[in-house]
């Protein structure tokens, strides 16, 4: 299973960001 | 519009101050909820068919062994220099008095220190403790720690000044902790006001004698239960946003504020969520804790039977410091987690709450967040809080059904938009 545990952050910060503006 | 959506459905739609009636009807049918009360079980039961009702999913109850203490009558007389009858409140865990009373002489003091320095003259006495307001978290060491602190240099009771920031005549109760090999003494506290006429008295020279009478009794443990409910996750259902507040309260007023609209806060979060058809990616638990008041022994026992799912927890989530207008989220996380919370919160901008504050905290969620799980509760008007918990007060007048609303879109938003995030919360 495609699980991301907090030893595997692929994303970038900026990238997240974007993600969460996303749900406004 | 994800964000937009749960907020107009809590404001202005049909869900608009659901919390509230649902909480009012709870507390106004088993009122307060004493760990070890058949009236928690009561609530318990009810709240465990409210979840299935709702059709939230793997709804169930976790046993936990709690504390059973109950009050009694109880009353404490001025005998000296004047007849006067004083509000009290016994305090969780306390002993009670003999039948007829403990009468004696008054010590008033206003710190430890200055009980230390006056050990002597404490002997066979009340002690009154009469310690300034400097915040919850300092002064309630009077009332956790006063009796044995008073015991130690040979006082007969205690009676200690309510840890409030605002009073009315209000005494506010609260859990106490024995020490081992100390003396056991009877311990309540008293209304700021009596606490500071006292101190008048005693500063000009005036004898005060008290007759202090309380039935409170401690039994052996009993069982009650966390309750717990979920959305279980569309795409990493083994990972877990835990959202919660605490089911049980003190024995006096309705237990409405502290905890119950933060219970239903929580429960409605949920409720927001399933409403809008939404499933987020990781499940979202809901954890109506037990015996919070009592030092958290629900949330421990959780804490020791689930910690071994550690690494799949993202965010511990309470709400135990009222549900008046939210001011933004307190949070306690790395700087990673802490700029992606703070964008979360940019999110809840049409409600104008969008800080992100430090000391995320909370009872319930400390066992995780001190291993290492970002924390975050809800912030509001403090001062507020902190006048009408543990107190008679702590009623559903003292509540709000539009401020209600707003602190459950807060809760859902949050909730949602990091359950559903692609990653986990960074540690």
């Amino acid at each position: 299973r495609a699980v991301c545990k907090d030893v595997c952050h692929l994303k970038t910060f900026e990238q997240i960001k974007e993600e969460i503006a996303g749900y406004q | 519009d994800v964000a937009k959506a749960i907020v107009d459905l809590a404001v202005c739609g049909k869900a608009q101050n659901r919390s509230y009636e649902r909480l009012a009807l709870l507390v106004d049918t088993v009122g307060p909820r004493l760990t070890g009360s058949p009236n928690l079980e009561k609530a318990i039961q009810i709240m465990y068919q409210n979840l299935m009702d709702d059709g939230l999913k793997n709804v169930h109850l976790e046993p936990v062994k709690v504390p059973h203490w109950e009050r009694g009558q109880e009353s404490a007389v001025m005998l000296e220099p004047r007849n006067h009858s004083m509000a009290i409140l016994g305090l969780g865990s306390s002993v009670g008095t003999p039948p007829e009373g403990i009468t004696a002489e008054v010590l008033v003091v206003s710190s430890f220190d200055e009980l230390h320095r006056r050990a002597s003259e404490a002997r066979g006495k009340i002690v009154v403790y009469n310690q300034p307001y400097k915040g919850y978290g300092e002064s309630v060491q009077y009332r956790v720690q006063g009796a044995v602190e008073a015991a130690k240099v040979g006082a007969v009771a205690s009676l200690i000044k309510s840890v409030a920031s605002f009073s009315i005549y209000s005494p506010h109760t609260g859990i106490q902790y024995y020490q081992d090999g100390v003396p056991q003494i009877p311990t309540a506290c008293i209304t700021v006001e009596d606490a500071e006429m006292m101190a008048r008295m005693a500063s000009r020279g005036t004898k005060i004698v008290i007759q202090l009478k309380m039935e409170a009794k401690n039994y052996p443990d009993t069982e009650s239960f966390n309750t717990v409910a979920e959305i279980t996750g569309s795409k990493y259902p083994e990972q877990v946003v835990l959202v919660s507040g605490h089911l049980d309260s003190w024995d006096v007023g309705q237990g409405a504020l502290d905890d119950g609209s933060g219970a239903f806060v929580s429960w409605e979060a949920l409720s927001l969520i399933k409403d809008l058809g939404l499933r987020p990616k990781r499940t979202l638990r809901l954890v109506l804790w037990t015996a919070e008041e009592q030092g958290g022994i629900g949330s421990l026992q959780y804490y020791q039977q689930h910690k071994v799912n550690i690494s799949n927890f993202s965010l511990v989530m309470e709400s135990d410091l009222g549900n008046f207008m939210p001011t933004g989220l307190a949070f306690t996380g790395s700087d990673k987690a802490r700029a992606i919370m703070k964008e979360v919160m940019n999110l809840l901008q049409p409600i104008n709450t969008t800080q992100v504050f430090g000391d995320g905290e909370g009872v319930d969620i400390n066992y995780w967040i001190q291993a290492g799980v970002p924390g975050a509760s809800l912030l509001d008007d403090l001062k507020r809080y902190f006048s009408f918990h543990h107190s008679q007060g702590d009623t559903m007048t003292a509540l709000d059904p539009m401020q209600m609303n707003y602190s459950a879109a807060v809760w859902a938003v949050v909730s949602y938009v990091i359950a559903d995030l692609d990653e986990m919360l960074p540690r």
